[in-house]
Parts: structure tokens; sequence; C-alpha cells
């Protein structure tokens, strides 16, 4: 899924930013 | 004339009124008021939606009566810290939160009712300079505060008697946090706005400072009001204390912003301007769920519909007596609206 201003959006950003973050 | 300043004036297009007046509250011993805000209070087994009032060194507690009555339960006695403001505490009961301080926040206290010893009393929950706070749901509460050059997010949690169960410190942004607001459906997501118009992503369980998404200096000193997620972005309704006037929009009072945190893109969703013809800027104001109320310049109150994009009411100020505050009551459709001279008057909103 995609938004041409916004970029590629996640359903899941929440879980994908976390694992992804430092602790 | 005063039940005329009390009428909300009816706006072009719109076939009936949509703020009933309701009731009228005043505190014949204060002239002061700095904030008004409701909560839950049960006293022998009934639980009843209460209005608190504070001047700068007192809060008083208001309990509903017939015929649209109302008593004071309790005046709390604050000393010499002056109050700022009251901090909700969402679905709690027997609690009041309140920011004591000069110029800035110094100190947060809770006034609760201890059964244990029958009596009403007060408790410190943390001091320092506090720059923002904001009750959050399951009696959590969030601040940000400055040490030196040294920055400290902490989440504490309260239980029912006002103790402090639990401390967790969250990673802080470089900038300054001036505002808090949760995301809406999700427990562990709570964002932020900074002093440089950044909009900070946490996750509350671990303490992660997620991302950090800047919305350009188009309206600076933003402050964040509602966040909710939807569709894999994030929506943020923002306050813009600050913004320029301009002949598309007006002056905007609230702005709902959708971020893509994956990308820390964001585009402008909506504005809520004044109608043409009214005049006045943002001051200070609330949002709940998609209703949005703002006290202006001109001494006005403003209601918006946030999912309409419009505003639905519009509370005109006395000749003598301006509307300063204005607050959406913890439960239902209700509108509390404070005047410097400490009344408060109750509307319902539908």
């Amino acid at each position: 899924c995609s938004d041409s201003d916004l970029g590629p959006v996640s359903l899941d950003w929440f879980e994908e930013l976390s694992s992804e973050a430092p602790p | 004339t005063e039940a005329e300043q009390l009428t909300p004036v009816l706006l072009d297009g719109l076939r009936e009124e949509n703020l009933q007046f309701v009731s009228k509250l005043k505190d014949s011993s204060s002239s002061c008021a700095v904030d008004v805000s409701s909560v839950w209070w049960e006293a022998a087994g009934c639980r009843k939606l209460c209005v608190v009032t504070a001047c700068e060194s007192s809060v008083s507690l208001w309990k509903p009566l017939a015929l649209d009555h109302w008593e004071k339960v309790y005046t709390w006695q604050l000393g010499e810290i002056p109050v700022i403001q009251i901090v909700p505490l969402p679905d709690t009961c027997n609690l009041v939160c309140i920011a004591l301080g000069n110029l800035e926040i110094g100190e947060i206290r809770l006034l609760l009712y201890s059964s244990e010893n029958n009596s009403f009393k007060q408790s410190v929950v943390k001091t320092g300079n506090i720059k923002a706070v904001l009750g959050l749901k399951d009696g959590r509460l969030v601040s940000s505060s400055r040490a030196m050059q040294e920055q400290q997010v902490e989440i504490v949690s309260l239980s029912e008697t006002g103790r402090c169960k639990d401390r967790l410190t969250l990673m802080p942004p470089e900038e300054t946090v001036l505002a808090f607001a949760e995301v809406e459906g999700m427990r562990d997501a709570l964002v932020g706005t900074t002093a440089v118009n950044s909009v900070a992503v946490w996750n509350l369980k671990t303490g992660q400072l997620l991302k950090k998404m800047h919305m350009g200096y188009s309206y600076p000193a933003s402050i964040c009001h509602r966040a909710y997620s939807d569709s894999g972005l994030l929506f943020v309704v923002l306050s813009h204390p600050h913004a320029k006037e301009s002949e598309s929009c007006g002056n905007p009072a609230f702005r709902v912003v959708a971020f893509n945190p994956k990308t820390a893109r964001s585009a402008g969703v909506m504005f809520s301007s004044l109608p043409p013809g009214h005049a006045g800027r943002y001051v200070e104001g609330e949002v709940k769920d998609a209703w949005a109320a703002a006290v202006l310049t001109s001494g006005a109150i403003a209601v918006w519909d946030l999912l309409l994009g419009c505003c639905t009411a519009l509370l005109p100020p006395g000749s003598d007596n301006r509307w300063t505050l204005v607050r959406w009551s913890a439960a239902g459709a209700g509108l509390l609206a404070g005047r410097a001279d400490g009344s408060v008057c109750v509307y319902r909103y539908a």
C-alpha cells in the first residue's frame, strides 16, 4: 500500500518501528 | 442581557441550535478562575459526574443537585504556589490532579478523599521544571521536565488511593516536549509535540522513542490534542496559536495532519477556522473525539466538528465578561465554559 506524497505505509507501523528503534 | 450572553448564536447554514445552556455555577468566594474540569466522584455508594473549579490558591469540588443546581462539596487550600491547571485523569474516580507553579509547572499534586481516615487530602506526585503533563488512561500520568540540560520524560502509574505504583522513564528527544496526546485505540502509543515543531512517537511499554517527524514552520508552536491511527497513517489534531492568516483558510484554530510514521512524511488533512465574518484567533481549547472547542481572542467560544470540518456553534462574549476557559466534560456531550469571575456554565452539545 502506498501514497504518492506520504510514501509506502504499513498497518503494522507501531510494531515495525518498535522492533527497529534502539531499546 | 445575561440570558443573551449565555445563548449561542446561530451560524449561517445551521438549522438548529446545537449548543444548549444547561446550568451555571458560581463560586461566590472566588474571582480568579484558572481552570475547570469534570471528575467522577463516588460518595455513599453513588457515583456522580462532578465539576472541579480551580483558582490560584484553592480547588473546589462541586456535585450536581436536582434542578440543575450545584453544591460545593469541598475546597482544598493549596498554600503559596499558584495553581496553573487541572490535569484530567481519564477513567479514574475520586482523584483530581493539578499542576502548580510560577510561569511554568513546578509541582504536580493529587487531591483525593481518603476513606481510611475519612478526610480529604493532597499528595505530591512530582516536582521539577515541568514543561508538559497529561493524564492517560488506566491512572497513568506522563510529564516532561528539564534538569540542567537533561530532559526527562516519565510515566507515573497511580493507584486508586493516589499512591505512585510505578515509574517508567521514556527516551527523551533532544528538544523540549511541550504537549502530549494518547494514540486512541493503541494503549502503548503516545505522541508529543516539541519546541521545534516535531511530533515524537513513543512506545509506552518499552520506553522507546520510535520516531520524530518534523512538520515544518508554517504553523509554529503547534500543540497536539488528539491522535489516532488509521490505514497505516497517524492522524494528529493540532492547535495553532501562531498560525499565519491566509485567504484560503482564515485563522486556523485546529488542523488535522496525517503522518506516515514509516517515512516521517506528513500532509495536512483539514483546517478548522472561524466562519467568514467572525474575527478572533485561538487562545486555548480542547479536543474530544471529533469535537474541538476554543476560546478566541474576541472572548467568544467556538466549537468545530472535525469530521465535517466546520464551525458548528459560537458563544459570543459578554460585553464586560468574556469567556476565558472551555473544556469538554468527561462524559457525554457536555461543555464547560468558564469566565474570569469564576462562573462556569454547563452546555449540552448535540
